[in-house]
């Protein structure tokens, strides 16, 4: 009895240690890991896709289910006393400022609460130029450019690249896009040797008729993208980038894979494959979508302007085939008019 | 999370958009992302 009792007081003991030592073990190869790609990056090395058997390792785990779990647990109410204590440790895990939230600390009733919480008055000045679009969040800028010839793709990371319209849908409003850029475009017309789909327009729906300058030939409008990535720590309620009416909201059911640099690198068709909502409308230069994509901890979507929209249920089966969900909001042609800068959904934990 | 944006934006010489930001920056709501 002695030495059993002796046994357990040195296994407990000893298990802590070991599972801290492991634990901050791959707490210092993930900062050694994320070192060597900011060198990378800062070198103008272009990360390239690679997949690997943590990611198909991540396809066998009910992602959904740990998502939905998490909210739950984030969704506690806590003890008034201890919120200031649990809120400052996230800020200081994921870099939050604490200074911008607008309500004082005690205030959040969960850590859920407190994710999204709103910011103080005119923390975040608009950009009032009527010629510019303004980042809808706070984050960080991963690709941007102008979306050319068939397929319209957008790049993940190098070698891997998925298409607008498998992104926002097959129904998709989406203009069409011209076959390599403006010039190369005039060239092709002169040179009839070249194939014949690299000169002509495609087509992903007619809604919006392409516009061109009869007299250059030139198209006097393009298609443009920009994606940016929200970490833990930042502010997650999504504004409006211009002054745009809201058409078309898509939801589209899906995976809840993790969203960071790692996973971009190495799932393939991530933001495809995640659940998303996306919305579609028109601005002063016309089409404009935008598609709020969830990950493993930030699962669902709430959209301020459709508060009955609920994402990330449970479902018996996941079929990836199956088409959005889509609603068309009234009046028709109108829809939901939203200023730049207005509130218009936000990432919620779970 | 990520928010992807998609729009058209004119591409003509008197008045090109042009992003203005770099791959890799922090940007906050509210900023210009381009003009």
């Amino acid at each position: 009895n002695g030495g059993s009792s002796r046994g357990n007081s040195f296994l407990v003991p000893g298990a802590t240690v070991a599972t801290i030592l492991m634990l901050g073990a791959l707490h210092a190869r993930r900062l050694y890991d994320d070192k060597k790609i900011e060198e990378s990056r800062a070198k103008g090395i272009e990360l390239e896709f690679h997949p690997d058997v943590k990611a198909r390792f991540l396809r066998l785990l009910p992602l959904r289910t740990i998502s939905r779990f998490w909210g739950s647990l984030t969704g506690m109410e806590l003890p008034i006393w201890l919120r200031p204590y649990v809120y400052k440790a996230w800020a200081r895990a994921f870099h939050s400022n604490l200074e911008e939230a607008e309500l004082p600390l005690e205030e959040y009733a969960s850590l859920r609460e407190f994710f999204v919480r709103k910011l103080k008055e005119s923390l975040r000045p608009i950009d009032s130029d009527p010629y510019c679009l303004v980042s809808p969040v706070d984050g960080t800028v991963l690709r941007f450019g102008e979306l050319r010839g068939p397929g319209a793709m957008i790049e993940q990371v190098k070698g891997c690249s998925y298409s607008s319209s498998s992104l926002l849908g097959e129904n998709s409003y989406l203009p069409m896009v011209a076959a390599g850029d403006a010039n190369e475009e005039s060239d092709a017309e002169e040179n009839t040797t070249r194939d014949a789909t690299q000169k002509s327009w495609w087509r992903i729906s007619l809604a919006s008729p392409k516009v061109r300058d009869n007299a250059s030939s030139r198209p006097l409008k393009g298609l443009f993208y920009c994606v940016i990535y929200l970490k833990p720590g930042d502010y997650h309620r999504i504004h409006s980038p211009v002054d745009w009416n809201i058409l078309v909201r898509r939801h589209f059911t899906g995976h809840l894979f993790p969203m960071n640099e790692r996973a971009t690198r190495t799932i393939r068709n991530l933001y495809v494959e995640n659940e998303r909502v996306v919305l579609e409308g028109q601005w002063r230069e016309g089409y404009m979508a935008m598609a709020a994509i969830g990950a493993t901890n930030i699962g669902s979507i709430e959209l301020f302007i459709e508060p009955t929209l609920r994402t990330n249920n449970p479902q018996k089966k996941l079929l990836q085939s199956e088409p959005p969900e889509e609603r068309v909001y009234e009046p028709k042609g109108v829809g939901v008019l939203r200023k730049k800068g207005d509130e218009v959904a936000a990432f919620n934990m779970g | 999370s990520t928010v992807v944006l998609v729009f058209q934006a004119p591409i003509s010489e008197s008045s090109e958009f042009r992003f203005c930001m770099k791959k890799g920056d922090r940007i906050r709501m509210g900023e210009a992302l381009g003009r």
